[in-house]
């Protein structure tokens, strides 16, 4: 999800 | 994950080594401000508060638990460490850096994309970590001798936020639906502050001079 995206990066 | 992404954050993983070499091996950390790397460490503490409720991959857990580690164990060394602590330029190193905490937990509350603790907490490290240099660029503005590895810690630490908008251009590019304002705009502001100091780092290098930064 568009959520999942952005918690990936540090 | 892609190239940018993978080489930014080992560029900021080499920057904490560097750091780390610095204060560990030679038990100076003279250059470093101790308010940027407290602000560090509550930018990683507030953001990382998923690290045990959701798993993303091993290779996120770890970085996670690296950069909390790391983070905390440098403001250990500048406050406690008795060697260490004399290295510490405390005179020079008086940016208010307390009152860049309620601005950002103000615009926090304010600006995020979901109104929920987690999220409110992830965007407050965003809009901290944007503005955590600042002290330690105005430490360095006042240090007349930067020693190598204090400018190339800084010079790692800018590398690595320029290579995450290399990923956010790409990702945008390659990914359905990667819109993501608050992170870009936090992080390019962030970007933009290391202009000047990639400046003059790139002007010493070029000239063969020590690096110094105009007052």
């Amino acid at each position: 999800s568009n959520d999942m995206n952005l918690k990936d990066e540090l | 994950m892609n190239i940018f992404r993978l080489a930014g954050d080992m560029t900021h993983l080499a920057s904490v080594l560097v750091l780390l070499l610095k204060i560990h091996t030679i038990k100076s950390c003279a250059g470093i401000s101790l308010k940027t790397q407290e602000l560090f460490a509550i930018v990683f503490a507030s953001r990382y508060l998923d690290i045990f409720t959701d798993f993303i991959s091993l290779y996120n857990t770890l970085m996670k638990l690296i950069f909390l580690g790391s983070s905390f164990s440098i403001v250990w060394y500048i406050r406690r460490h008795k060697l260490v602590r004399r290295s510490y330029d405390k005179d020079q190193d008086t940016f208010r850096h307390y009152f860049l905490l309620l601005p950002c937990f103000i615009l926090a509350l304010l600006i995020n994309e979901k109104f929920t603790f987690k999220e409110v907490m992830w965007t407050f490290s965003l809009y901290l970590e944007a503005v955590a240099i600042l002290p330690q660029l105005v430490l360095l503005q006042r240090t007349k001798n930067i020693d190598n590895l204090t400018g190339q810690y800084v010079f790692l630490l800018g590398a690595y936020r320029g290579l995450y908008i290399l990923n956010w251009i790409y990702r945008y590019f390659t990914e359905p639906h990667y819109v993501h304002w608050i992170p870009w705009i936090s992080g390019l502001v962030q970007t933009l502050l290391y202009a000047d100091f990639f400046y003059y780092y790139f002007e010493s290098w070029k000239n063969n001079k020590k690096l110094q930064l105009p007052a």
